[in-house]
């Protein structure tokens, strides 16, 4: 089962149509394999992007390099994961 | 028994599956269940079909968690289908509705992709078909209907979360809905519901010019959207694909309204802004009961305003 562990979903409130471009330029790097949830369509929207644990330094040092402001969204997937997994263990526990 | 089911849980494939015999079996003078086809690894898709009777009657279809990932679209869909049943009879407006129409749902638009993300991997969104010469799996289910299949907004990497797949409707998932829908050829409203970023959109998507009844369609949408907000506040924004999100090619609303299917809406249902796909079991009646109210505002016009 692939594991999550350290992966971390980073939120940007997009401030200008340069950051977005930016942004752009950072979904077109498959090496990182970025997983956009929320895409950089416009500055209207945020960006969300699960970054993998391997390439999380090297994606925050791009947005700071390019002054991009972000956010943790979600600090470690995993342990959402697994909350959610003994939650559902429980319900399914509780039911029989 | 559908009473002891949680329906504030999230389900693996094979327990909603057992839940919709009981629920038939519960409902047996509404509700039936069709099998409308195989996934591409041979899992039933199953169609619930609510219904007074009559053949091929003005119908809504509304289609649940194509990306897989998007755990509370399968569970809202569960919720909403007890809904409908339980409140047929009690609740005037839809019991006038189902007197006049059919409703089909398809709670789990993609089976494969959903087992998947209760089994290997729980950020999967696309379906688990071979790619010749690549080792990825998958299509995007939502990249892959004829309508301005391949254009911008979906990939042509077989990699990528976007790809549209060899050619329109190489996805037998998407085929497997088109052919029902075609044949029956009396649908007269088309809601697909995706989460999150909460939206309630219309076509087009592939290209971002306006749909002909764009006007109509955003006055619905912004009519059932006030009436999703008024139960917890939840804030929506409306829009065509295009113009709200991005241009996308490929999707599911944009071949319906092409092919004459003039309601057609998708749902990008709730967030809390903090934990993206990862929505909290206790959001998922919350989120159900808000959505339910869009949902039969839209269902309610589409009763009201035939074509």
């Amino acid at each position: 089962e692939k594991s999550f562990t350290g992966d971390q979903v980073v939120r940007v409130d997009v401030q200008s149509e340069e950051q977005l471009k930016l942004l752009q330029v950072l979904e077109s790097e498959e090496k990182w394999n970025l997983d956009f949830w929320l895409h950089p369509v416009s500055t209207e929207l945020p960006v969300d992007v699960l970054v993998p644990h391997t390439h999380l330094a090297a994606v925050k040092e791009y947005l700071q390099a390019h002054n991009i402001p972000f956010t943790v969204m979600i600090d470690n997937l995993q342990e959402l994961l697994d909350q959610e997994k003994a939650e559902m263990k429980e319900n399914h526990l509780r039911e029989h | 028994s559908t009473r002891s089911f949680n329906f504030g849980a999230y389900h693996r494939l094979e327990t909603i599956y057992s839940w919709m015999d009981t629920f038939v079996a519960q409902h047996s003078n509404l509700v039936t269940k069709l099998d409308i086809g195989r996934s591409y690894e041979n899992r039933p898709m199953y169609v619930l079909k609510f219904s007074t009777g009559g053949t091929k009657r003005p119908a809504i279809w509304i289609d649940l968690g194509i990306h897989s990932r998007e755990w509370v679209s399968q569970a809202t869909g569960v919720w909403t289908a007890n809904k409908i049943a339980t409140d047929y009879g009690t609740d005037a407006s839809l019991t006038s509705l189902l007197n006049t129409m059919d409703i089909y749902m398809l709670i789990v638009a993609n089976p494969d992709g959903y087992v998947v993300t209760h089994t290997n991997n729980r950020m999967w969104r696309k379906t688990r078909s071979k790619n010749s010469g690549y080792a990825c799996l998958g299509v995007d289910p939502n990249r892959n209907w004829n309508a301005g299949f391949g254009g911008p907004g979906a990939s042509s990497y077989p990699c990528s979360e976007s790809y549209h797949g060899p050619s329109a409707h190489s996805e037998i998932e998407v085929k497997n809905m088109v052919n029902l829908i075609q044949s029956h050829g009396n649908f007269k409203s088309f809601i697909s519901v995706h989460s999150y970023s909460q939206l309630l959109m219309y076509p087009y998507g592939y290209t971002c010019r306006g749909a002909p009844h764009q006007a109509e369609l955003d006055s619905v949408a912004k009519a059932a959207v006030q009436k999703l907000s008024s139960l917890y506040g939840t804030s929506y924004k409306v829009g065509s694909i295009c113009n709200i999100i991005y241009q996308a090619s490929g999707g599911s609303i944009d071949w319906s309204y092409d092919a004459g299917i003039k309601y057609s809406f998708a749902f990008e249902l709730r967030d809390t802004g903090r934990y993206g796909f990862i929505l909290p079991a206790d959001q998922i009646i919350p989120t159900a009961s808000e959505t339910w109210l869009a949902l039969k505002h839209i269902m309610e016009y589409v009763r009201d305003h035939p074509y």
